[in-house]
């Protein structure tokens, strides 16, 4: 006994403002912050390109899998995400240290020369993001109240 | 016969909460790790 | 109106002064670029008093309106964005920072002032520019002011449920019935991850789920006109499916929330909107195990929580009205006199204030569920649980066999969904209805309620997943119990496909 009924007035216009609004819906980065460097951009991909995430693909076992610069291109392009949050966390894994005061990440590369309770100075391995390569610092001095 | 509920882009096996990934009512998928806005410790925000 | 000459520029130039602040390195110390502009707006007068500052804010938001009726939207998101963002986090930082850090009240009453504007402006955008409104700017105010807002700081945690009321507040005026221009934007607003969690998980729960259940009806509200129909516009679709995903959202981490408030949503969603109404049927809470309904010899009224009271957050009780038609029926409950009442119930039941309809369902529905919780009390008060006997031949009873009986199609249609929406998780309701509907189902003096009943149950099992629990065993009761005769009705076998359903339907429960 529920069948259509016809709409009302006040239901029709309703109707009609949906209907226009239905052409400029909300995209998903309307309710994001805006990302410096990789705006969210949907692009169409050819359909034999993998269209939804790999499983899992938001956990830390699976970034502990991604190769040292992958991690590196995660912190420091998609900073302020759940994403930077846990390619640092993978590199904390893989021994690397972030440096709060020269906000750059570090690893030890060999047995450091002089270590007493303030700071260790050796070689140490950093990740230079301009020339987006990992480069030697010799005498480096790591100061332990910096070290995250 | 309604939607088939299973195809609308939500894991309803996952142990997880949904929520805290959901990609919104009109995205076919989970927001991705690089979606979600998370409290990192401000001096990783180098940009 | 009489505006101070040259505010509109001076608040133009604030403005746009704060959004160079904003993105060039000086935000690396906010604190100190924040209290320096707060200065300069105080030398240009805009905090002098109330008044300049309410004008300044509706300027300031004008502007960014403006910003997006300049750039196509579709295009520039980001210019558009890189405008708003600084005047978003400009009012999270004055709300944080206005009165002494304890005193909320300064700080709810600059951010309800805000909220105030930006809904006034809204509404009248969308009277001037109807079907060309653009959503988009408002769309990114709320969003970013909520998040700015909910950013964990011991300031906004502090004042977050009354933050968390000001936005349900907001939402609630700006309902799609209200603002049908920003449904989408609106449902995406109430539906982000950070307001459920907010709203839902953090809050404090009675506060937050009650508030979030006024949003879904105004929801469920706005969507039943346009749902009577079984072909749905694209518009509509796309609103039902972005519906669907966040109550399954909450069936998967909230159930409790929708076992709570079933009852409110059963009263404003469309009766023929069977697979949604269905999906908040089957929530059950989080610590229960469902026995299979398929066991073969599931004994229902030996499960330890057949018994327990399920908890509805909606007074049904006051919704029976008017309240001579509540004194005649408790009185009728309670001695079961003057059988006259009987025949009154229907004409209350067929008052419908909601036009297109002749019935009155709300009322409907609390009718049958305050009859059926008053059997239960009697039935408890015996130290009792309901069975097939012992609901039976009694006041509540007789209401309902004279509601199958009194009733015509439509209104009887009416009365047995009232009746199936209460078939859900293993509780005593549950169990009471669905001996009722049996009972019901036995004593028909016409194969018309069998059929109907049959149908009412059949229409809601052959949708889509997921079917609630109590309507499950109550129909494998059914076609099972040689009692009841099921395969002995014409209906049955009307038509060789309707015959195959309920053949199949039967050996899934064999």
């Amino acid at each position: 006994p529920l069948g259509p009924t016809p709409l009302q007035k006040d239901h029709q216009v309703q109707f009609q403002m949906m209907e226009a609004a239905y052409y400029h819906l909300p995209s998903p980065s309307d309710s994001e912050r805006l990302r410096p460097y990789l705006q969210r951009q949907a692009i169409a991909t050819p359909p034999h390109f993998p269209q939804t995430q790999l499983p899992h693909s938001d956990t830390i076992d699976f970034f502990q899998r991604l190769a040292t610069e992958t991690l590196f291109f995660v912190f420091y392009y998609m900073e302020g995400t759940k994403a930077q949050y846990l390619a640092a966390k993978a590199l904390k894994k893989q021994s690397w240290r972030f440096h709060t005061k020269y906000m750059m990440w570090f690893q030890r590369h060999e047995e450091p020369k002089i270590i007493n309770e303030e700071f260790e100075q050796g070689t140490y391995i950093y990740f230079d993001y301009e020339k987006w390569g990992q480069r030697k610092k010799e005498g480096f001095t790591f100061e332990y109240k910096y070290l995250e | 016969m309604g939607q088939d509920l299973t195809a609308l882009g939500l894991n309803l096996n996952s142990m997880e909460n949904l929520y805290q990934s959901f990609g919104g009512p009109f995205s076919d998928g989970p927001a991705r790790p690089q979606d979600i806005d998370y409290p990192v410790p401000s001096e990783y925000l180098i940009n | 109106i009489d505006e101070p000459p040259g505010f509109l520029e001076r608040s133009e130039y604030l403005l746009k002064d704060w959004i160079t602040i904003f993105h060039t390195h000086a935000t690396r110390d906010p604190i100190k670029s924040f209290s320096n502009f707060v200065n300069k707006m105080n030398i240009y007068g805009i905090l002098k008093g109330d008044e300049a500052l309410t004008r300044f804010f509706r300027h300031a938001t004008q502007m960014c309106i403006d910003v997006t009726y300049r750039n196509d939207p579709t295009i520039n998101n980001t210019k558009i964005f890189k405008y708003i963002d600084p005047y978003v986090r400009l009012i999270a930082l004055l709300v944080k920072h206005s009165g002494e850090t304890s005193n909320s009240t300064t700080k709810l009453n600059l951010l309800n002032k805000i909220l105030g504007i930006v809904i006034g402006i809204l509404l009248k955008d969308q009277e001037v520019h109807k079907q060309n409104f653009q959503q988009l700017a408002y769309h990114r105010i709320f969003i970013m002011l909520f998040l700015e807002l909910s950013s964990s700081d011991p300031v906004l945690e502090n004042i977050m449920t009354n933050v968390l009321t000001a936005f349900c507040h907001a939402y609630h005026i700006l309902r799609p019935s209200i603002a049908p221009g920003f449904c989408y934007s609106w449902l995406e607003l109430i539906s982000h991850r950070v307001f459920l969690q907010r709203i839902l998980a953090t809050a404090p729960q009675a506060k937050g789920w009650s508030m979030y259940s006024q949003l879904l009806v105004d929801l469920f509200k706005y969507l039943a006109p346009f749902l009577r129909n079984a072909e749905l516009a694209k518009s509509v679709t796309l609103l039902y499916k972005g519906t669907l995903r966040v109550l399954l959202v909450l069936l998967h981490d909230f159930p409790e929330f929708l076992c709570d408030y079933h009852f409110g949503f059963c009263d404003v969603i469309p009766p023929n909107c069977i697979q949604m109404r269905n999906l908040i049927l089957s929530a059950y809470p989080r610590n229960m195990r469902l026995p299979d309904p398929f066991t073969p010899n599931l004994k229902v009224d030996m499960l330890s929580d057949i018994n327990t009271q399920p908890r509805i957050h909606s007074n049904y009780a006051a919704a029976i009205q008017p309240p001579n038609f509540k004194k005649d029926l408790d009185l009728y409950l309670k001695q079961r006199s003057p059988v006259t009442f009987l025949s009154e119930i229907r004409g209350h039941l067929q008052i419908s204030n909601e036009p297109g309809s002749r019935y009155n369902v709300p009322l409907m529905n609390a009718l049958v569920l305050y009859v059926g919780t008053q059997a239960i009390n009697q039935i408890r008060a015996k130290n009792q649980n309901p069975t097939m006997t012992n609901i039976i031949h009694n006041a509540h009873m007789d209401i309902l066999q004279n509601l199958a009986v009194d009733l015509d199609n439509e209104g009887r249609y009416l009365f047995l969904n009232a009746i199936a929406n209460q078939l859900r998780y293993p509780n005593i309701h549950t169990h009471y209805f669905s001996c009722a509907l049996l009972y019901l189902f036995d004593e028909a003096n016409t194969e018309a309620i069998q059929e109907q009943i049959t149908r009412v149950l059949l229409e809601r099992l052959i949708v889509n997943r997921p079917h609630p629990w109590g309507l499950l065993i109550t129909f494998i009761e059914l076609i099972k119990n040689p009692s009841y005769k099921f395969w002995d009705h014409d209906f049955v076998h009307c038509a060789p496909e309707i015959e195959k359903l309920f053949e199949s339907v039967a050996r899934s429960c064999m």
